[in-house]
C-alpha cells in the first residue's frame, strides 16, 4: 500500500537534484552541501536537504539543529525547518551513541522512505548529502535519482583528489551527470592543485574554491552557518 | 587446512598490538598510523602494519609504495617493506578504480587471512590503520585481537571528539584497551579541545598533539613520511 505513494523527485521533477560527494571524509563535503542549502534557502527558494551520510551524520549538527526530530502526520514524516531549509537525516532516527550499522537492503528502504514518505512540500531544490566513497547509498541513490546532478568536493591535496575522481566516475556510472568540483580547504596548509586535478580527469568545471577558514570550523562546531558568500551559493545556482 | 595456522598476534603473543581509530574520516588517523609506525621502525624495533582501512586504504600512499604488491611464497603472503615497516593494505590487493565493496563475512575472513596468511616474522610491534568510525571491520578486529591497545585520533573540533569518543566506547565493548587520545591537526584553523575531550570522556591521556603542519600534508602527498619527531614516537613507545 506503501508503495502507492510516488517517488516525487524522478524524472520530470520541476525539482533540480544535486547530489554531493566526495571520495574521502574530512574535505568538507557536509559543510558545503549545508552551507549551500542555505545559501540557497537565503535567496528564497524552497530547499530540502536529505543527510544520506548515514555513517557520519554531521548535518544536523552544522545547521545547529542536533536534537531536532521530524513531526509524524499520519504516515507522512514532516522535517524539521533550520535555516530555511527542511532537512531529514537518519541521525534524527536513532539513539546518539547508538552506532548505526547499516546494510544493503535496510539503506536501500530507509533512502527511499526519505524520498517517499518524508512530506518536503514543492522543492526547488533538493541536496543530498552523501557519505565519502563509493558504496550501497551511493549506488542506492543513482538508481533512486538518475537525473540529479553530482557536485564532487575535495580538497587541494592529491591525495583526496585521486579517490575523488573515483566517486565522480561512480555516479556518472548508474548514470548521473556530475556538473562540477568544489574545491575545499583550499590556500592553507593543504597546498593547491586537488579541485583543477579532479575538474579536468572528470572533464567539468571547478564550480567554487572555498577557503581553509576558522570561521567555517568554528561555524561548524556551532551550529550556526556562516553561508560561506557567493562563492558557495554560484556553484549549482538556478 | 589453512585454519591450521595460528594466528600469531592473539592473546599470549610477545608482539604489542595497537589499533588506531578516530571517529569520522580526514582526521589525519592514517597519517598518525603511519608516522607512528615509522618512528618505532626508526629505532630498531621490527613493525608491521596491517591497513584495514578497506574503503580508504591511504597507508601505502602514505609510506610511498601506493604500487607495492605483495610477495607469494607457497601460501605464506610476504608482506612488502616501507621505511622499515612490513605493510600490508586491502590496497595491495584490487585493481585501482574498483570501488571496493566488502560486506560482513568476506570482510571478516580477509582481516583474519592478513592476520594470519600474511608472513611478518617476529614483530615487537603491529599497528593496524582501522576504518573511521564503529562498524565490521572494528568489530571484527575486536574479536580476533581482543588484547589491542586502541589510540583515537582526533581534531581540536567539537564534532569531531564526539565521534571519536564513540569510536573508543565501542573498542571498549569489544573488550579492547583504549590507551589514549591522539589530537591532530593543532594550533591552526581548527581550534582547539578536541583531544583534551575526548581525553577526558574516556578517562585515558592526550598521547601527543601533532600541529597542523604544511610538511605533513605535503609529505602524505609526497609518499616520504616526516616523523613528526618525539612528539608522536612517545605515544605509545613501549
Ligand atoms: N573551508 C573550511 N575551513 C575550515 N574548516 C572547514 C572547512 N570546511 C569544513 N571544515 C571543517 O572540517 C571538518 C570536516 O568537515 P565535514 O563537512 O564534516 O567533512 P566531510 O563531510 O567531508 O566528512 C569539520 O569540522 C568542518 O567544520
Ligand atoms: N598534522 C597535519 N597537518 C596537515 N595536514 C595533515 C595533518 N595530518 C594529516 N594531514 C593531511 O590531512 C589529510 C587527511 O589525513 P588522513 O591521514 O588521510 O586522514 P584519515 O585517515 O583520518 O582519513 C591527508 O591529506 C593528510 O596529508
Amino acid at each position: 500500500l506503501r508503495g502507492e505513494r510516488r517517488m516525487p523527485f524522478g524524472p520530470g521533477t520541476l525539482t533540480r537534484v544535486i547530489a554531493v560527494t566526495s571520495g574521502k571524509g574530512g574535505v568538507g563535503k557536509s559543510t558545503v552541501t549545508a552551507e549551500l542549502a542555505v545559501a540557497l534557502a537565503s535567496r528564497g527558494l524552497a530547499v530540502g536537504l536529505v543527510d544520506a551520510d548515514v555513517f557520519g551524520f554531521s548535518i544536523p549538527g552544522i545547521l545547529g539543529v542536533a536534537d531536532a526530530k521530524p513531526t509524524q502526520v499520519g504516515d507522512m514524516i514532516l522535517p524539521p525547518v533550520a535555516h530555511g531549509v527542511k532537512v531529514i537525516s537518519i541521525g534524527m532516527f536513532v539513539d546518539d551513541g547508538t552506532p548505526v550499522s547499516w546494510r544493503g537492503p535496510l539503506l536501500h528502504r530507509t533512502m527511499q522512505q526519505f524520498l517517499t514518505d518524508v512530506f518536503f512540500g514543492d522543492l526547488d531544490v533538493l541536496l543530498l548529502d552523501l557519505p565519502p566513497g563509493t558504496g550501497d547509498v551511493a549506488i542506492t541513490l543513482g538508481q533512486l535519482l538518475p537525473n540529479a546532478e553530482v557536485v564532487v568536493v575535495t580538497t587541494p591535496q592529491a591525495a583526496a583528489a585521486s579517490v575523488a575522481e573515483r566517486s565522480g566516475l561512480v555516479a556518472r556510472q548508474t548514470g548521473q551527470t556530475v556538473v562540477g568540483v568544489v574545491e575545499n580547504m583550499s590556500g592553507g596548509v593543504f597546498g593547491s592543485g586537488g579541485g583543477d586535478e579532479v575538474a579536468r580527469r572528470l572533464e567539468v568545471p571547478v564550480l567554487a574554491r572555498i577557503p581553509l577558514s576558522p570561521a567555517v570550523a568554528a561555524a561548524g562546531d556551532a551550529g550556526v552557518p556562516v553561508m560561506l558568500g557567493d562563492a558557495s551559493a554560484d556553484p549549482a545556482d538556478p
